[in-house]
């Protein structure tokens, strides 16, 4: 359960204060299935680096499954972070030099679940359609395939909640349907997922969609997918 | 003007052959505006770098401009390419600590075109939309406005042709219609447009669409912009 309430984002920059998120009002359920629309440099990714823990807000409050993250250490807010979110950025932030497999595993290294890492890790690489291309580094894979490890990795250690930042940016029409099964999916066992798109088709997989503009909530209605 | 007969490249990894473009016969000439589409990992990116003069091919033949890049040698080959291709990555390729009006000038370097480069990279940036953005380094910028400079840097040498590998991913629908009209105004003026794309309403802008899967050409055919 995620709750914030004139939620204020900005950044100091050249000495003069830039506002991006200007006082957002959000409670998100567990189990809900949201997606997250708006204008480029509206300030989609900069919320969704505070509900996943990655950043603080400037001002307002913010509390996840009743705990206020802005009151903890970085080492607890780290060990909330890894074992409560699953999170897919929007420039995927793999590690280059490693196989497309080490990167999927890298989250179960944090929490220290190895046990069954390495098979989970095959089959989620499997299930992206990855199966032939475990041992490639990101160079050697493109765009869409480098995005599909990305979404690989956010499942590993079976996060409550996944954010993903414009999935399906690098996607062609079959592997875009394909891992909006997989998100659809992994919400249907009661994950709560959270998504950024600009694509409606993809946006039509939500049951609410939200609407950011200029670091506000303009529209924050139900959607009934298809 | 570009010609590729049985165009082929392939990578040895792990002591295999990976095939990835399997003959590739293709024409493009001057002025046309082109759109390729296909599946993820299906060998789009690895063609356009090979258009654009970035990677070589492995056999088969390749002119542009009745040159043929392979027998030149890389200082010739960089020379063409910077003054005949404006390049959009599908990862943007920008230059970290290096703001983005600093971005987009960069290419005028290579060619030591300076005089008018300051006018015309603020000129490009306030076209894509970043006016108020253009000392913002790529991390004070979000996905879409990063492809927005990546797309300004582009046009900075005013090049013959541009290849574009999915530039409106992280676009949503505005800012998408605006950087369309921008390449379409481009192509008006007698420039070649090569876009790479997986959404269908931005393949519609172009005149013709070439649909690759598996490392060969499936479809080849003209289209009507609306
Ligand atoms: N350096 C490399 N070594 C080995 N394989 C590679 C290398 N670079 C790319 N590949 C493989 O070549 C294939 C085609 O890659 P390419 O980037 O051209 O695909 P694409 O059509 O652009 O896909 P996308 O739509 O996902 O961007 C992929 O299967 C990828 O794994
Ligand atoms: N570190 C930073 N310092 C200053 N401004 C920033 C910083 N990071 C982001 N911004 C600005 O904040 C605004 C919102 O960025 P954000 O990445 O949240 O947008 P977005 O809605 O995700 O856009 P897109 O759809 O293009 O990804 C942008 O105008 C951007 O320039
Ligand atoms: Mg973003
Ligand atoms: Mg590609």
């Amino acid at each position: 359960m995620i709750t914030c309430k004139n939620l204020k984002k900005s950044y100091l920059i050249g000495g003069e204060n830039l506002e991006i998120l200007k006082g957002i009002d959000l409670t998100i359920s567990q189990g809900e299935f949201v997606a997250i629309m708006g204008p480029s440099g509206s300030g989609k990714s900069t919320l969704m680096n505070i509900l996943g823990l990655l950043d603080v807000p400037t001002s307002g409050e913010f509390h996840i499954n009743s705990v206020t993250p802005g009151s903890l250490t970085d080492d607890n807010m780290a060990k909330i972070r890894s074992r409560t979110v699953g999170f897919v950025f929007q420039q995927f932030n793999l590690l280059a030099r490693t196989s497309a497999f080490d990167n999927v595993q890298l989250p179960s290294l944090y929490t220290g679940t190895r046990r069954h890492s390495i098979h989970r890790a095959k089959d989620l690489l499997t299930a992206v359609g990855l199966g032939d291309r475990m041992d490639h580094p990101p160079s050697q894979l493109s765009g869409g395939q480098q995005q599909r490890v990305a979404i690989a990795r956010s499942m590993m250690n079976d996060p409550e909640m996944i954010l993903a930042d414009e999935p399906t940016g690098n996607l062609d029409g079959k592997s875009q349907t394909e891992i909006m099964a997989l998100f659809s999916g992994l919400n249907a066992t009661g994950k709560t997922v959270i998504l950024i798109t600009h694509e409606a088709d993809v946006a039509a997989y939500a049951r609410r969609i939200i609407t950011i503009r200029d670091g506000l909530i303009v529209s924050d209605v139900p959607n009934i997918p298809p």
